[in-house]
């Protein structure tokens, strides 16, 4: 699977609605000093809601909606980030994962129990067999062979007096960040990974306390 | 819960092994302070260089530093994959010919995973399969360009 | 001392305008938190880099903040010369427009004092009046040769 | 005035003795990562003592000794950094600087006093007139029109159990590290000074809390 677009909407140094189509494999980013670069990475973290304000070189969430927004003096101004995910693979892969004899389940009729199903990742796998025994929202995350894509957006609303909500989304609806985290846990996605390196950042490892180092594989463990 | 750890470990160090090798021609291993009980200490990383002979991880230069901690994240990515890695001027330290070497590498990473790298060094632009171009003319928005290295632009 | 400070305040805040607009295409100046007591409140630096509009420091980009970053340390170069100046690639973020930039205020400022600059950036290298080169075969100690831009090679 | 020359010996990645030849102006440094360039750095503030240990990358004074003179398992060991200041303009110009119509003040016989010399950087000048009047150490500093150079020496040597000793010298005389930042001092070079940025620290002006930022133009002031 792969990140194939990501969309920015009044966020950072990107003013009315932008899109980045992104493919799979290796995609370089580039161009002048300050032109948006970061900002983009940043997009990515405040969409999936892996890191903190501070994390995005924002001191507070309503500094990520572009400036001429807010400096418009309208009542409340929005930014949003969608983020969407290309799954036409991953899903072959989550099938072939959950059966011992590479049929997919939604083929084979056995219970996830019967198959050996350890891995917790999938247990929340649902399939088009089991819909029924599933909370409605986890239905439309990875139905077997049904959904190639999928999409995760975030709203940040910031009122002319400074406070602020954000919303977060999949596939259009409306979910708690909890959520999020767990189906994105599922695709390996975690806020603590080391799979994004901030500007600056690439020595953190270095000097980190080796015991913050060794609890990084304790969590992939 | 020790013995998934053990196997973890032992994984990710054969894998931090030959990265390392690759990365900074030279030998660097993992090593645990509490071999015995891992939980009661943590962990470090050997790193020789080139060959140099073993110092602490603070006085290596920038470059080599860069080397190592990328060694690690790649060592971890062979052991348990993201679907997408992100990595921001990671090159920053590195001379030109270190930039290359971790171009070839990510490459090589790529049949596995996503790599969306934001770089200014031209050996890592070049060893990619595409650039997207972002821009910012004065007074107005950031603009986005997918740039194809057939020599195809297209503007977004 | 509140008056000494005033002055060395104007003349660095004068400074700080003149180089930043030249090294960051934009407006740029020094501010007192406190302008009726300075010393209860702490000095800020203001940034439009190419006439962005104000926001936090922490906000700029990695290329935004180096500039602005020497910019100051120039504006004091200019009040107070210190004799050496020794930079450490302090152009690790920039890209290549910046790093010529930068060299070229470099070359200005070095006629009032010596500058000592590691750099691994051409547009760097091809601007001083001369280079160092500093290497280290594998197993042995590090070699220094001087290397004058005439293209006349001295090892030493 | 400049740096004419850095010599090291034993130092860091540095075996032997080995000479760095500067000129004033623009000089760049460049080559390998590892190669030893910013160990360069270092030296000049080992000698000069501008930093502790953890400025120059080391745990500990000890780990700044070529790791080769530690491992022959001598009884013990040493490292030394010489910076050679090449001063022949500094002095005319701080003879320049004392005397109001701009006349040397070793060829005026007035005293610093008479002078009007305010200027506390330049009330331990020493010059071939008042010689009598000055501890021995600073007579050889600065004597008007006499020196050219002044040569800055500090030697670390450390037994084979680990303790260390560190004496500084100014052309060849030892000193307190006292002593040696009064006279560089005279030569505006400070410790706090930000003349000297280290690898990494470029935006570290950006991240400081502004009171430290203000108090950067108190002392110069
Ligand atoms: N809320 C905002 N509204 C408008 N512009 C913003 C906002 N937040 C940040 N910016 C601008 O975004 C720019 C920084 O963008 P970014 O950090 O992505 O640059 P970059 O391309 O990574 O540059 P570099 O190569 O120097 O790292 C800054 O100039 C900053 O002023
Ligand atoms: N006491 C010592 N004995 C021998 N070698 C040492 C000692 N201390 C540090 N080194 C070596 O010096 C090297 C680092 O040198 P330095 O930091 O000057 O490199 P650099 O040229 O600045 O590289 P980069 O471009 O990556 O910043 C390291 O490889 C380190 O092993
Ligand atoms: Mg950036
Ligand atoms: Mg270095």
């Amino acid at each position: 699977m792969y990140i194939k677009r990501v969309e920015l909407t009044h966020f950072k140094s990107f003013g009315g609605t932008t899109q980045v189509p992104l493919m799979g494999g290796f995609t370089v980013i580039s161009g002048p000093n300050g032109s948006g670069k970061s900002n983009i990475l940043d997009a990515l973290l405040f969409c999936l809601g892996l890191a903190g304000s501070k994390g995005m070189r924002a001191e507070r969430l309503p500094d990520l909606v572009n400036q001429n927004q807010t400096s418009r003096g309208r009542a409340t101004v929005e930014a949003s980030v969608s983020v969407t995910f290309d799954l036409s693979d991953e899903l072959e892969q989550l099938a072939l994962d959950s059966s011992p004899n590479g049929v997919p389940p939604h083929e084979s009729g056995f219970t996830d129990e019967q198959r050996g199903l350890t891995d917790e990742r999938l247990e929340n796998q649902s399939s088009a067999t089991h819909r029924n025994e599933i909370t409605p929202s986890h239905s439309k995350q990875f139905d077997g062979g049904l959904m190639k894509e999928w999409i995760v957006t975030r709203k940040l609303r910031v009122t002319q007096q400074g406070s602020y909500t954000s919303t977060y989304f999949m596939n259009g609806e409306s979910c708690t960040l909890t959520d999020l985290h767990q189906q994105l846990e599922r695709l390996r996605i975690y806020p603590e990974g080391y799979n994004v390196v901030l500007q600056g950042d690439v020595t953190g490892i270095i000097s980190m306390h080796p015991r913050e180092r060794r609890q990084i594989i304790d969590e992939l463990a | 819960r020790q013995k998934a750890f053990r196997e973890a470990f032992d994984v990710v160090n054969q894998n931090f092994q030959s990265i390392f090798a690759e990365l900074s021609d030279g030998d660097g291993y993992l090593q645990l302070e509490d071999s015995q009980d891992p939980f009661n200490g943590g962990l470090n990383l050997v790193a020789h260089p080139k060959g140099k002979p073993v110092r602490r991880l603070a006085s290596m230069s920038g470059g080599e530093k860069s080397l190592t901690a990328l060694s690690f994240i790649f060592a971890l990515q062979r052991y348990r994959p993201s679907p997408f890695y992100a990595f921001d001027e990671v090159d920053m330290f590195l001379d030109g010919a270190n930039v290359e070497r971790l171009a070839k590498m990510i490459r090589q990473q790529s049949q596995q995973a996503q790599f969306i790298v934001v770089s200014l060094r031209r050996p890592m632009i070049e060893s990619a399969e595409r650039t997207i171009g972002v821009t910012q003319a004065r007074g107005a928005y950031t603009q986005v360009i997918g740039i194809k290295l057939t020599g195809h632009t297209a503007s977004l």
